[in-house]
Formats: C-alpha cells, sequence, structure tokens
C-alpha cells in the first residue's frame, strides 16, 4: 500500500540508501 | 634527506600512531580498539582500486554496489558529506568522523543533521519537493518498482502535507526535525549496529594495536 507510506520511508528503507554493505557483509 | 621527504608526501602513505589514534577517539564515540579497527577496514577500502591509503569515490562506490561505475545519487552525496575538505578524497580522520555519525550511541541531533544534508540535493537550505521526487524515483528505478506519475505524486503529496509545518512547499531544518522525531524510524538508516562491535568484525587490528584496551 505504497499511499500509507511516506516518501522518506521509501528513501531510508532503499537499500542504495544503506550504508551497511562498507563492511563487507 | 628532507627533501626526498617533500618529494615522497603525496605518494607515502599516512600512518597513524598512537597520537592520532586517541585523538580521533577523543572526538568520537569510538575507543582507541575500535578506531584501529576501522583503520582496518579504511586500509581495505582505500586500497581496492588505488592503493594510495585515500578513499576514491569509485572505490566507496565499489564497496557499497559492487561495481566502480554506475551513477547513484546517493552515493554522490555520501561521498560529498565524507568528504568534509572537499578536495575529492576521504581521508581517514574524515571516514572516522562520519562514521561516528552512524554510531548507535551517536546523538540523534547528529543523525537527523546528517539526513537533512544528504536529501538536501542541491544544497540550498532546504529539502525540496523535486529533491524528493527525484530520490523516490531514482529508488524505484532501482529496484525495479513501477509506480504510476499520479501515485508517485500521491505519495509526495501526503508526505508534505506531514512534513511541511509552514506548507512552503519546502522542508526546512525544523519540520525536518520534527518530522523525523514524530517518524524515528526514518532514521533506522542512520544507524550501523556493527560500528558497535567493530572490533570484532575487523579482529585484525591486534596484528596492529598501539594499545591494548
Amino acid at each position: 500500500k505504497p499511499v500509507s507510506m511516506n516518501a522518506f520511508e521509501l528513501i531510508s528503507r532503499s537499500q542504495s540508501f544503506n550504508l551497511e554493505n562498507l563492511f563487507g557483509k | 634527506g628532507c627533501c626526498d621527504f617533500h618529494k615522497n608526501k603525496h605518494h607515502k602513505k599516512l600512518r597513524y600512531g598512537f597520537r592520532e589514534l586517541s585523538q580521533l577517539a577523543r572526538e568520537s564515540q569510538f575507543t582507541v580498539n575500535e578506531v584501529e579497527a576501522l583503520y582496518e577496514l579504511f586500509k581495505k577500502l582505500s586500497s581496492s582500486i588505488i592503493d594510495d591509503g585515500l578513499i576514491h569515490k569509485e572505490e566507496l562506490q565499489l564497496a557499497l554496489f559492487k561495481s566502480p561505475h554506475s551513477e547513484n545519487l546517493f552515493l554522490d552525496r555520501v561521498f560529498y558529506l565524507f568528504d568534509e575538505k572537499k578536495n575529492g578524497v576521504i581521508e581517514f580522520d574524515e571516514f572516522v568522523h562520519a562514521l561516528n555519525v552512524f554510531h548507535p550511541y551517536a546523538p540523534t541531533e547528529d543523525k537527523i543533521d546528517f539526513a537533512f544534508r544528504l536529501y538536501d540535493l542541491r544544497q540550498t537550505g532546504f529539502i525540496e519537493r523535486e529533491e524528493v521526487k527525484q530520490m523516490v524515483i531514482a529508488i524505484l528505478l532501482e529496484s525495479d518498482m513501477n509506480l504510476s506519475d499520479d501515485l508517485l505524486e500521491a505519495i509526495i503529496d501526503k508526505t508534505f502535507a506531514d512534513a511541511d509545518a509552514d506548507n512552503d512547499g519546502k522542508i526546512n531544518k525544523e519540520e525536518w526535525k520534527a518530522f523525523v522525531l514524530r517518524h524515528p524510524n526514518l532514521l533506522k538508516n542512520m544507524t550501523l549496529p556493527y560500528l558497535k562491535d567493530i572490533t570484532t568484525v575487523f579482529p585484525s587490528f591486534v596484528f596492529n594495536t598501539e594499545v591494548e584496551e
């Protein structure tokens, strides 16, 4: 249900807005 | 002699001694051992393409997206924010300063501020509607998700109805702060739980440690 979601929720959940990969995990 | 040293300055990798490491520990959430473990990570990242002790944008890209060459909005912003001196490379002290914001124990205020600067793509001091739209479109493209323009506009309308308190079409710092405090899950990507256990993630620091803690 995308409309119940706010845009920043989409952004912050996205894999590309995440630094976790830095650790090579 | 003295001149050889200067000649080699740009090719010589910076060595971080106890003084520099403990200075970095003092100005961050990290202990000296944790800074040393971060240095192991830094060495790995900064030598992946050019072994010069500096993280170039392609190296950050390679680490984050497994490919040195795809365009990525987020990468550009992260690199820009990490590169405090704006000289096109990330040095170790800059690396520690930036990751410090992502520490689980870092002040929420710092995370709010970093996220604001991250999303303020054009650095106008506001997160504008167009910027939000650009980020959402970028994410949709990457994840092969399809959303009609109407639906996308509806999501952005709803977001701004919630975040843009003074209704001027852009989100200022104060509005951002209030908005994020109402929706703390939006800061989730500003915390890297690994940083709390960085010495176990990079145990090889013990071979180079300057201090036993």
